[in-house]
């Protein structure tokens, strides 16, 4: 990533744009609207708030250019370079955004010659606010035009991006309206022109789940980070156990190389031999080498010696060195240094007292002590015993993703809280620091 | 893959100027650059576009270079006293 310097230290920024494409297919309205919801993206996750004023005292002006244009970045025409922005150090432009008049401006427009104004306007908005530009394939702070990112009400940045903001200006705190359609915009939004018949390629994000009341498809502990995946989703928890965002990630957008159609994993886990990372659904099976799969995936689960049918939890115990596959009563247990399933296989669960059989996933956290995750519970285990702790099982909503007390209806064991340190009043979301 | 046109050369080299691959040309002396920085400056260019570090001007690196994009460069401009030492 390019040294992204400086950033706002103020919350509250005004913008207008100051001069319009001239003669563009695209109306003023439009324009307005489409830097709306271009702004919109970043205050939806970071502290930021943006506001449209008409005077020229606004800190984000923006304008349409042509050529040479009074600052160090000449424009050449139609093609090559498109816009820029200036970083919120900049002693004359700070936060100023340009665009090439002589480019053909469009939205959602089927033109593939076009240039999508919206995609556009949202990576120079991250350049304003201090962003540099980053070679991840993923991102919209990559330097090349990469086509248009889909409807502006219904874009989501990237994790990586997500990731880089929070790291400048933290975690917004209030939820993201993007991501809860109910949640009354603060401002009568702009209205945009109505998307032609096909509709956008972006699925709109109705399913996205709630972290306080669902029942994960898979935990997993992954470079000291616990992973909680529900549906297309997951959270996120640093090594210090706090929570990186109260809103879920997509998983497609991070784990890269999964099946667009998929919708949800059984279990995952970290391979201690080599640190990659097992997703498995049904009877197949994805390594990743950091969050990208590997060449020549899925290959079935046959290939750890499993029966069809595929798993509910996987999880390596550090104690022996062992994984462990889980599927209904039995459990399996596999060498992944040899990569051959140990002889005598499966047995009939539990194989440690006091946890159920049946699981939804399991982890090894950085105390030492192995977690069992069900339902809305989860048990804990510590090192080298066979036992479930005394006062287990607990409410996971509330001891790992910061929720209230557990809901009516969840049975929650003994006098103990959670792990220690955590207060119980008040959610202690912490922004994401790695 | 056939040597590029001086053509192509001078717009490369202009090209990675403007993205801070390579220091801006000095006016005085004009841009005397060894082989070697100016393939450690296309590799460079080359791994933050994704493309297969060659070290040359071949066919993807200079379709890339001409792919729409935005102004700013991709690296802190080179200070030039860095490279004088």
């Amino acid at each position: 990533q390019a040294q992204a310097p400086t950033k706002w230290s103020k919350r509250n920024l005004s913008w207008r744009v100051r001069t319009f494409p001239r003669d563009s297919p695209l109306g003023r309205d439009t324009v307005r609207a489409l830097m709306y919801y271009a702004l919109k993206v970043w205050s939806d996750i970071a502290p930021l708030n943006f506001h449209e004023v008409a005077g020229s005292t606004a800190d984000l002006q923006i304008d349409f250019s042509r050529a040479e244009h009074n600052d160090r970045y000449p424009f050449d025409g139609p093609g090559g370079t498109v816009a820029h922005a200036f970083f919120p150090g900049d002693r004359h432009a700070a936060g100023d955004a340009h665009f090439d008049d002589d480019e053909a401006w469009t939205f959602r427009s089927a033109d593939a010659h076009g240039m999508d104004l919206f995609a556009v306007a949202v990576h120079e908005f991250g350049h304003a606010i201090g962003l540099g530009h980053v070679a991840a394939t993923g991102s919209i702070m990559q330097p090349y035009y990469q086509g248009p990112v889909g409807d502006p009400l219904r874009y989501g940045l990237p994790y990586e991006d997500r990731v880089r903001v929070w790291q400048l200006y933290g975690v917004r705190d209030s939820v993201s309206p993007t991501a809860q359609p109910d949640t009354p915009e603060p401002e009568e939004p702009p209205p945009l022109p109505e998307p032609p018949d096909n509709r956008s390629s972006t699925a709109p994000q109705r399913d996205v789940p709630h972290r306080c009341s669902a029942h994960f498809d898979a935990v997993a502990q992954i470079r000291g980070e616990a992973f909680f995946f529900k549906g297309r989703y997951f959270w996120r928890l640093t090594r210090d156990r706090h929570l990186v965002s109260l809103q879920p990630a997509q998983m497609h957008r991070f784990w890269r190389g999964l099946p667009r159609h998929l919708d949800g994993v059984d279990a995952v886990y970290e391979r201690t031999s080599d640190h990659k990372i097992v997703f498995f659904r049904g009877d197949r099976y994805w390594v990743f080498k950091d969050n990208n799969v590997e060449e020549g995936y899925p290959r079935p689960i046959s290939d750890f010696s499993l029966p069809p049918g595929g798993v509910d939890a996987a999880f390596a115990w550090a104690h022996n060195d062992r994984t462990y596959f889980f599927k209904d009563q039995l459990y399996w247990r596999y060498d992944d240094h040899t990569r051959s399933m140990d002889p005598g296989y499966p047995a009939q669960g539990p194989l440690w007292r006091g946890v159920p059989s049946r699981l939804d996933d399991a982890m090894r956290w950085s105390d030492g002590a192995s977690y069992f995750f069900r339902g809305r519970e989860y048990w804990k285990v510590l090192d080298g015993e066979l036992e479930a702790a005394a006062g287990y099982p607990q409410s996971t909503a509330r001891d790992w993703l910061v929720c209230g007390e557990p809901r009516a209806g969840v049975s929650v064991g003994g006098a103990q809280g959670g792990p220690q340190g955590r207060t119980q009043d008040g959610p202690a979301v912490c922004s994401c620091s790695a | 893959a056939p040597a590029p046109r001086a053509e192509e050369l001078s717009l490369g080299m202009e090209w990675l100027s403007r993205f801070g691959y390579l220091p801006a040309a000095d006016p005085a002396t004009g841009q005397l650059q060894t082989q070697e920085e100016l393939s450690k400056a296309i590799s460079a260019m080359q791994q933050f576009g994704g493309l297969e570090a060659t070290g040359v001007l071949d066919p993807a690196t200079l379709a890339l270079m001409r792919t729409p994009r935005c102004s700013l460069p991709d690296l802190p401009p080179v200070a030039r006293s860095r490279r004088r030492r």
